[in-house]
C-alpha cells in the first residue's frame, strides 16, 4: 500500500493544516533549519502509532500539540492523517473493497486521544492490526531519524539484532 | 523463529557484502554473529575494509565511512525484505560528493518498487529526485509546505 | 573556586544571550544553574527561544537549531576566555546556507585574535578560509596534505 | 602562542610524513570522506597529550600507529610533533630565548613512548606543564570532535559545568 497523502493540522509546527501529497518514486524535502521538515517525519510515525513521547523528541505526548508562537495562540489538539492506497489489494478483507485508506489520529490536550478508520472511531488496536497487516509499519529499518544513522555502527552488537528481528 | 533469524541474517549478510563495495566502489565488509550457538541472544559485529585499506574494527573509520556503512546495512536489510515506504532524514548529512552520487543511485533504483522519502540539504540529492517540497516558516512558527522547481531553489 | 565559578558562569552567561541572538538573527537564550546554593555541584539549563517561536524545551529543536545553539554557548566560552586556536570538525554540517554565513561571520571575527582551523564539507566555508589545504588518498590508505585554490576544487 | 607547524609521520593514515603549516585565521581543511582530516584532529590532541585512546576513535593507543594498507606495510612508530611560535612572549621562562618551542611525542609499537621539547627528551609531566603554564592546552571548548557538537545539548546540566569549570 503506498502513502497518497499525509494531512498535518495542529501537530507541532504545522498550526495551519497542511496536505502533503506523495508521488511514486523518491521525494526530496528541503528547506531551511527549523522550518517543520523533521516535524514531518515525526507526524508519520505518529499517526502509525508512536506511543513513546521521547521517540518524538518530546517529554510528554502533550508536547507534540501545537504550543503557540510569536503570533498564534496554542492550539487545544493535534491530528494527522494518513491516506494508503489499495491499488495492489494487499488490504485486509475488511477494506478490500476500498480505493483508499484513512488512518486518522488525534490528541486533545485533555490527554484525550482518538483514532479512526476512513474516518469511523476505533481502537488503537484496530490500528496496530492494519499496520501489521499489511506490513506498512514503520519498521525500524525504513524510518531513519536525524542524527540516527550512526547508532547502528556505535551500538554494542547485542543491540542490533532488532534490524535483523525486524526483516525476519 | 531462531530458523529465521538464521535465515534473514545470511539473507541479509550475503547482500551486505554487495551493497558496501557497490557504495564504497570497492572494499568488502561482512556481518558476523558474536555466539553461533545461541541464535536467540547473539549479537551482530560487523567487519568493514574500505577499498585499500586493511581491515580494522569500525570504531577507527571516518564520519563519513561509518554512515556509509550504516546505510549500506540499512540498504541491504529493506532489499532482502522491502517496506513499502521509507523515510531518510538527512542521512546524506555526512557524506561527500562523490558518495552522495552512489547513495542516490541505489535509493533511485530501490524507489521503483518503495515510495522514498527523502529530508535533505544536498544539492545533488534535490537534483536527482522526482518530486520536490519546500517546508518554509514565513510566519515564524508556522511551517506551510509548498511545491518546488529546483531552479526556484537554486535561485 | 565557588566564587571563580559564579563569576565566569555569568559572564559566559551575559555573552551568550548576545551570542545566540546574533547567530539565529533574533530569538533569546539564557543558562541557569539547576542549583544557585550549590556551586560546586550544580548542573547548567540552557532555556531556548528561536525568533518568533514560543520558549520550549531544547530537545523538542531541530537539529540545525540545536547544532547552532551549541555552537552559540561554545563562542561564548571561547569569547570570556580565548584560547589561541580552535578545532572546528564538520561542526556547520547541520546547518542551513544562512545559518552558515552567520557561524563564519563569527569565527572570522575570533579568528583576528586566535587560530581558527575547521573541518568542513561546506563550500560556503572554504570560500570565506583565509587558507585552504586538501587532504588527498590518491594511494588508497596513505593521506597527503595538499595547498587549495578555491577554484581547483570548485572544478 | 600560535601553532605554525604541525608534522606527522605515522600517525594513523599519515604513513609518509607531512607538514601542515598553519597560517593566521581562518583555516579550512577539506576533502572527501575517510581521506585524514579528522586524523589531522586527533594528532594535534595526541600531541598535546591525550591519554585516552577512546577519545581518539582507538580501543588501545597502539591502534594510532599506521597500521597498514594495500600498498603499505604498517610502521612501528607513530611521531608527531607541534611547533608553536613565541611572538607574544607568552612562553615559560625556561623557554624566554626560543623563537619558536617544539613538543614531539612518538609511540613504539613496544608500548614505549617518548616525549621531547625541542628535540630534547622529557617527561610527560613537562610537556602537561608547559601546556598548563602557556594556557595552550586543548580545552574543552577549544576542540569540537566530528559529531560532538550535540553532546552538549544532549547532556544532563551536570555534565555541562565542565564546560565553565575550564573556562574559570
Ligand atoms: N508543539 C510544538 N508547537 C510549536 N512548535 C513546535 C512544537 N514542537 C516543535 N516545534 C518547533 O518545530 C521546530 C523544529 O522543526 P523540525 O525539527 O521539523 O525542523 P527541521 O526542518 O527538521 O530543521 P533542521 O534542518 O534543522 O533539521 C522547532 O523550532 C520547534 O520549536
Ligand atoms: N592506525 C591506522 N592505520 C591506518 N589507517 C588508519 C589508522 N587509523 C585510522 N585510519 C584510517 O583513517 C581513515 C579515517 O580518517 P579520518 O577520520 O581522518 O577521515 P575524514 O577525512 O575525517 O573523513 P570524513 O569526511 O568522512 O569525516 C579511516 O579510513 C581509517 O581506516
Ligand atoms: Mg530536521
Ligand atoms: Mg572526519
Amino acid at each position: 500500500m503506498k502513502i497518497r497523502r499525509v494531512d498535518i493540522l495542529g501537530f507541532k509546527s504545522f498550526v495551519d493544516r497542511i496536505s502533503l501529497d506523495l508521488q511514486e518514486g523518491v521525494t526530496a524535502i528541503l528547506g531551511p533549519n527549523g522550518c517543520g521538515k523533521s516535524n514531518i517525519v515525526d507526524a508519520i510515525r505518529w499517526v502509525m502509532g508512536e506511543q513513546n513521547a521521547k521517540h518524538l523528541r518530546g517529554r510528554s505526548m502533550e508536547d507534540v500539540i501545537f504550543g503557540g508562537s510569536e503570533t498564534r495562540k496554542p492550539l487545544g489538539m493535534a491530528e494527522v492523517s494518513i491516506v494508503f492506497g489499495n491499488e495492489d489489494g494487499l488490504a485486509p478483507v475488511a477494506f478490500r473493497d476500498y480505493a483508499e485508506i484513512m488512518v486518522t489520529r488525534r490528541l486533545h490536550r485533555s490527554g484525550e486521544s482518538e483514532y479512526l478508520i476512513n474516518k469511523s472511531p476505533c481502537r488503537l488496536l484496530d490500528i496496530t492490526e492494519l499496520f501489521m497487516d499489511t506490513g506498512v509499519g514503520a519498521r525500524a529499518y525504513s524510518v531513519i531519524e536525524q542524527g540516527k544513522i550512526g547508532m547502528i555502527l556505535n551500538a554494542k552488537p547485542e543491540d542490533r539484532r532488532f534490524l535483523i528481528e525486524e526483516a525476519a | 523463529t531462531r530458523k529465521r533469524f538464521r535465515e534473514t541474517f545470511d539473507l541479509v549478510n550475503a547482500r551486505f557484502q554487495e551493497v558496501f563495495p557497490r557504495l564504497f566502489r570497492g572494499g568488502r565488509a561482512e556481518l558476523s554473529l558474536t555466539d553461533e550457538e545461541d541464535l536467540l541472544e547473539t549479537g551482530i559485529e560487523i567487519v568493514v575494509q574500505p577499498p585499500g585499506k586493511k581491515l580494522q574494527s569500525v570504531n577507527l573509520l571516518s564520519g563519513g565511512e561509518k554512515a556509509l556503512t550504516a546505510v549500506a546495512l540499512i540498504f541491504s536489510i529493506f532489499l532482502i525484505k522491502p517496506s513499502p515506504f521509507c523515510l531518510l532524514d538527512e542521512v546524506d548529512a555526512p557524506l561527500d560528493d562523490a558518495n552522495i552520487g552512489r547513495f542516490n543511485e541505489m535509493i533511485h533504483e530501490m524507489a521503483q518498487n518503495s515510495q522514498f522519502i527523502i529530508i535533505t540539504h544536498s544539492k545533488r540529492t534535490m537534483e536527482v529526485a522526482d518530486t520536490l517540497y519546500g517546508v518554509t516558516m514565513e510566519e515564524p512558527g508556522v511551517s506551510k509546505i509548498v511545491s518546488v522547481r529546483l531552479n526556484d531553489y537554486a535561485a
